[in-house]
C-alpha cells in the first residue's frame, strides 16, 4: 500500500519541486518503488529527470495509468509526466468532483505498484492542488526560510485541514521541510525557530541547505545524485529520505 | 496618461513582487505619481508596504477605484491592496470577458490621476494573469538567472503575444529583469547570456543582485529603501527606475 504524498505549496519558488525530484531518487536509491507524478503545468519535474511533457495528461486520460509511466534511468524511480495543457485540468477541477474521482481511481489502480508516490503541485492553492490532496495520504510542505514564505502557510493549513475534514483522516501531515537554509543568516534562524514553535514535530529534523548543485542539476536533466553525489544537497536529501522511512 | 506595467511570470519565486515594489516605490521617490495594484491572492505586495488584504478586492467592486487606494509612508506611492478572497476571481476571470471589461474600466477611470501603475501577478499563466495583461500597455518579466526559469519563459511568451495580438498593440514588452543575479556563479552568467541573445534590447541592461536585504526589508513592511538605503538591492532598483524613466 502505497505512501502518496502530495507536494504543496502556494508559494512560488519555495522548493517543491526540488524536493519532490531529488527525494523520490532517494527513495528509490534505498530500494523503494517510487512514482514521481507531474502535475505542474511548468513541467519542471519532468524536465529535471531528463523527460518531455506529455502531449495529454495521463491523468485526464481513460488508459491505464500504467501505461503512460516512463522509466527514468534512476532504478526504482518511475516518472508521470507532466502535460503544459494541464491548464484545461484546472477548468476540470472547478468544476465537479469528477477530476478528484478519476484521480483517485487511477492512484488506486497503481498504489500497490508502489510504495511511494510524490505529486509535484504547482505554485497555487487552487483547484488542482485541492484534487491532489485528496486523493493523497500524507502532505509535504517546503517552507523557504524567508518571510513571504510564512505568510502563505496559514492559509495553506486552512486548505489542507479543510481537505482532511472531508476524507476522513485519510489525509495527514507528512512534514514540513525547511529549503534554501542558509544559517548565517539571522532571518533564517529566525523563521525555523518560529516554525518549530508553531508546528513542533511535524518539521523534519533535517533542513536542507542553499547549495548551487540543486539549481545546476535540473540543467542537465539529472537529479542531485547523477549531478553532484558528494554535494550538500545530496547529502541532504538523503538524510531527509532516512528521516522519511524511519517516519512510516 | 499612466503607462501601466503587469509584473508577470508563471515561474514561482522570481522576484516579481519585490521588484513591484521597490521599482514602484523608485518610481514614486523620483517624483512620479505611483500606484501598486496586488492582484496575487497571497497578498505579499500589500504586506510588503506594510498593509492588510481588503475583505474584498476593490477591482471586483462597483465603486470608483480611488476611494480603495491607501496612501502609504512613500510619497507619491498609493496601493490598492490584494484580497485573499481573489480565488473567486479567477473564477470570474474564466468564465468571461467581464472580469477584463472591469478592470479596463476601472483602470481606464484612473489613468489620469497616476504616472506609474504596477501590477504585482500572482504565479499563474492563468486567466487572471491575461486579464492583467489584457488591461496594461506594458508587461515585465522578472527571470531568476536558474535553469527552471527559462524553461517556462517560452510559454509566458505564448501568453503574452496572444494578448498582444488581441488588442491591437496597446500591449508592449516593458522589459525583462534579470533577478538573484549571482556573478560568481557559473549558471548566472549562462542565463544572462541566453537571455540577451534571444531577447536582445528588452533585456535591462540593470540587474538586481542577490541581497539579503532584499528578502528582510518585507518582514518590517518596508520598502528596501526605507530598510536598508545603502545596500546594493537599493542601488539596484535605483539604477532600474533610471532605465524605466528613460525607456519612455
Ligand atoms: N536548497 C537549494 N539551494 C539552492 N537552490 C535551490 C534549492 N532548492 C531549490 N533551488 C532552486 O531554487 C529555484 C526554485 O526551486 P523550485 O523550482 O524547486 O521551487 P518550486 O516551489 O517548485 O517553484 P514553483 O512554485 O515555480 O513550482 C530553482 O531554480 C531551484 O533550482
Ligand atoms: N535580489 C534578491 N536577493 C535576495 N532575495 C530576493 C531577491 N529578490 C527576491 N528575493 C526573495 O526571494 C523570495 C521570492 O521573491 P518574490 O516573493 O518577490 O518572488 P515572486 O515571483 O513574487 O514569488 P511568487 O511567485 O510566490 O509570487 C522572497 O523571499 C524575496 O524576499
Ligand atoms: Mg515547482
Ligand atoms: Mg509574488
Amino acid at each position: 500500500m502505497a505512501r502518496i504524498f502530495s507536494v504543496v505549496n502556494q508559494k512560488g519558488g519555495v522548493g517543491k519541486t526540488t524536493t519532490s525530484v531529488n527525494l523520490s531518487a532517494a527513495l528509490a536509491m534505498a530500494g523503494n518503488r517510487t512514482l514521481l507524478i507531474d502535475i505542474d503545468p511548468q513541467c519542471n519535474a519532468t524536465g529535471a529527470v531528463g523527460s518531455d511533457p506529455a502531449a495529454r495528461h495521463a491523468l485526464l486520460g481513460e488508459s491505464p495509468l500504467g501505461e503512460s509511466v516512463i522509466v527514468t534511468d534512476v532504478p526504482n524511480l518511475g516518472l508521470l509526466p507532466g502535460s503544459r495543457r494541464f491548464q484545461d485540468a484546472d477548468v476540470m477541477a472547478n468544476s465537479d468532483t469528477q477530476a478528484t474521482t478519476k484521480l483517485r481511481a487511477h492512484l488506486d489502480s497503481v498504489m500497490d505498484d508502489y510504495e511511494y508516490i510524490l505529486i509535484d503541485c504547482p505554485p497555487s492553492a487552487g483547484a488542482m492542488t485541492e484534487t491532489a490532496l485528496t486523493a493523497s495520504t500524507e502532505v509535504m510542505i517546503p517552507i523557504q526560510c524567508e518571510y513571504f514564505a510564512m505568510v502563505g502557510v496559514a492559509q495553506l493549513i486552512g486548505t489542507i485541514k479543510k481537505v482532511m475534514g472531508a476524507t476522513d483522516g485519510r489525509l495527514t501531515f507528512g512534514g514540513i521541510l525547511l529549503t534554501m537554509y542558509d544559517e548565517s543568516l539571522e532571518l533564517t534562524r529566525e523563521i525555523d525557530e518560529d516554525v518549530r514553535d508553531f508546528f513542533g514535530d511535524i518539521v523534519f529534523e533535517n533542513v536542507v541547505p542553499r547549495d548551487v548543485a540543486l539549481c545546476e542539476a535540473p540543467s542537465h536533466g539529472q537529479t542531485v545524485f547523477q549531478y553532484a553525489p558528494r554535494s550538500r544537497g545530496a547529502f541532504a536529501y538523503t538524510q531527509l529520505c532516512m528521516e522519511v522511512l524511519q517516519r512510516d
